[in-house]
């Protein structure tokens, strides 16, 4: 479930990004 | 002089709030939409490891189109909000840990 895990840390990215 | 004595305060704009009030109060923070929240609060207190799935989601949203939380759940995605877990029907919150 490596899919799941690069998923995850591709949003948590991306929220990131949004929230600067 | 008679200083107005217009005590009688009549409830200035409280008339028509509890109608579209509820609106708002869905949103919150952020900036979400009623529908985009309330996505987004069930997929957060879904704590299945997989994920909450499309399926669940309809029939618990199933006054708000299939459509509508599709595209619900492609900005709350693409806002890293949430992410695909299993499979694309399954979507879990960034804010669950």
């Amino acid at each position: 479930l490596e899919r799941i895990r690069r998923n995850k840390e591709a949003a948590l990215q991306r929220l990131a990004a949004r929230s600067v | 002089r008679k200083s107005t004595m217009s005590t009688s305060v009549k409830m200035p704009q409280s008339v028509s709030a509890s109608g579209m009030g509820d609106m708002e109060s869905y949103g919150g923070a952020r900036g979400l939409s009623p529908d985009q929240s309330q996505v987004l609060n069930l997929i957060k207190s879904c704590n299945v490891a997989e994920g909450l799935s499309l399926q669940l989601l309809k029939t618990q949203l199933h006054n708000m189109n299939p459509t509508t939380i599709k595209q619900v759940l492609d900005f709350l995605s693409s806002e890293g909000h949430i992410y695909s877990t299993v499979d694309d029907d399954h979507f879990k919150s960034t804010d669950a840990d």
